[in-house]
């Protein structure tokens, strides 16, 4: 019990290191599909007005009706500055969307859009296996009559 | 932090020296995918009628508000304040707009006192049926405003648990890498009070709230371990922790 506790702790913490990145490229990606549909006259808002519609597209729960968990406290953020995740998140882009070329700005949405599907990719795995962990547990429970 | 290169510390300066309009705006737009986060993660307890584009446009206020009250001299990071901040003002523009209605919330401190009324007369847990009864209101009633309140976060234990992580305290919050020995000290010391009013509920209340807080299971496992609905162990959750609450008071 103890080992299983440890290790569904462990990836607990993973997939929540990888759904906070996930997050952030999400962010960061369309941001910048706003600002390219802008250079292509299909947008003619400000960014900075566009930000709530920008920033809650795939954000509903989709099917389930009921929660995962009750609105619980935000997980501690990953300590950055080590991976390659965070070269591509040191990318200044957002800060000069308006200045950059066009070419400079599909290099970088380029760059974000490969490690969205790595940090996808990886994060679906990762809660396979915490939802593998959270059963064995819900088995221990269970099989000692609750 | 390692990622606070140059060109955005430059920012942070430019802007904290002149108040820079467009400065301030570089930086919302830069921070603002941490708004998407925070809001998919509150958005995840709450009932579907509330639109996640809500959610976004408060927490577009709470990183505006963090952005202008962050000190960067102080060398704390900025993501973690502002997360809190931005947690904090969606949760206070939901509150605001009384999206868990009044009434809930007045059941809630009723449920609270007659559970306690009954728990010394009895000497143990009421049922639903003897708290509606107590109440004078139908089971059904009850048990939809216990569901509520689990789901919304008005009732539960994370203050109790981690009260470093409460919004009201997201203000202090630097960048907490390592919490102090008296922190540490502290946080034990409320764990082993919590688990020894733990083990004096009845079975299947303890077995609710050991499996949420300290196995860190869904409701859908902590469904299948107790072989009822999800909606039933939101119930159950709120039920247990008014309990536990009401042990610990005395
Ligand atoms: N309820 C719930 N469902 C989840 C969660 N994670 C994934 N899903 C579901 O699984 C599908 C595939 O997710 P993915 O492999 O990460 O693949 C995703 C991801 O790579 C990407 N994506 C998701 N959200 C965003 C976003 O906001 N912006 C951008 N640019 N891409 C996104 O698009 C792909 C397709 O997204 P969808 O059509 O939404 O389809 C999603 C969604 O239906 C979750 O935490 N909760
Ligand atoms: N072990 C395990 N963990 C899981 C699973 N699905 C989600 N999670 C975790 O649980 C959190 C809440 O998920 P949710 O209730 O679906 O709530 C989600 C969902 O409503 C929405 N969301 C996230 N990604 C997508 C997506 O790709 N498409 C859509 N449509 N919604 C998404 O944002 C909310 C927050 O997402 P996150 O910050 O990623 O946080 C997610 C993620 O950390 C799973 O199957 N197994």
């Amino acid at each position: 019990l103890e080992q299983l506790r440890a290790r569904k702790a462990l990836a607990s913490e993973v997939e929540n290191e990888l759904s906070y990145y996930r997050r952030v490229l999400h962010g960061r990606i369309d941001l910048i599909r706003f600002e390219q549909r802008r250079r292509r006259g299909e947008e003619t808002r400000r960014l900075i007005d566009a930000l709530p519609e920008i920033l809650s597209e795939q954000l509903g729960r989709g099917g389930s009706e009921m929660p995962r968990t009750f609105v619980t406290d935000l997980p501690p953020l990953p300590d950055t500055g080590r991976r390659d995740i965070d070269h591509i998140l040191s990318d200044e882009v957002l800060l000069r969307l308006d200045e950059m070329s066009d070419e400079r700005l599909q290099v970088s949405l380029d760059a974000l859009l490969a490690m969205e599907r790595e940090v996808s990719e990886s994060r679906r795995r990762v809660q396979q296996v915490e939802d593998r962990l959270g059963e064995a547990l819900a088995e221990r429970y269970r099989s000692v009559g609750a | 932090g390692p990622e606070r290169t140059d060109e955005i510390g430059a920012l942070w300066a430019r802007f904290k020296a002149t108040g820079d309009e467009t400065a301030r705006e570089k930086l919302i737009i830069h921070y603002s995918p941490l708004v998407k986060f925070v809001a998919g993660r509150v958005g995840a307890g709450l009932p579907r009628s509330v639109d996640p584009g809500d959610l976004v446009s408060y927490g577009i206020f709470g990183l505006i508000d963090a952005i202008d009250k962050f000190e960067p001299e102080r060398g704390f990071k900025f993501e973690t304040y502002a997360i809190n901040r931005i947690k904090g003002a969606i949760l206070d523009e939901l509150r605001a707009l009384d999206w868990v209605p009044r009434s809930v919330r007045a059941k809630a401190r009723e449920i609270e006192r007659s559970m306690a009324e009954l728990e010394h007369r009895l000497q143990r847990t009421p049922t639903d049926e003897e708290l509606a009864r107590h109440m004078g209101m139908p089971v059904e009633e009850l048990q939809d405003v216990l569901g509520k309140l689990s789901m919304v976060g008005l009732v539960g234990l994370d203050d109790l648990l981690d009260p470093e992580s409460s919004t009201t305290r997201g203000d202090m919050i630097a960048d907490r890498t390592e919490p102090s020995p008296e922190e540490n000290y502290q946080k034990e010391e409320t764990r082993r009070v919590l688990a020894e009013a733990l083990n004096k509920l009845p079975d299947r209340e303890r077995l609710v709230l050991t499996l949420y807080y300290f196995e860190g299971l869904t409701l859908a496992e902590i469904g299948e371990v107790l072989g009822v609905t999800e909606s039933r162990v939101c119930q159950l959750h709120a039920k247990s922790v008014l309990s536990l609450r009401n042990r610990l008071s005395e």
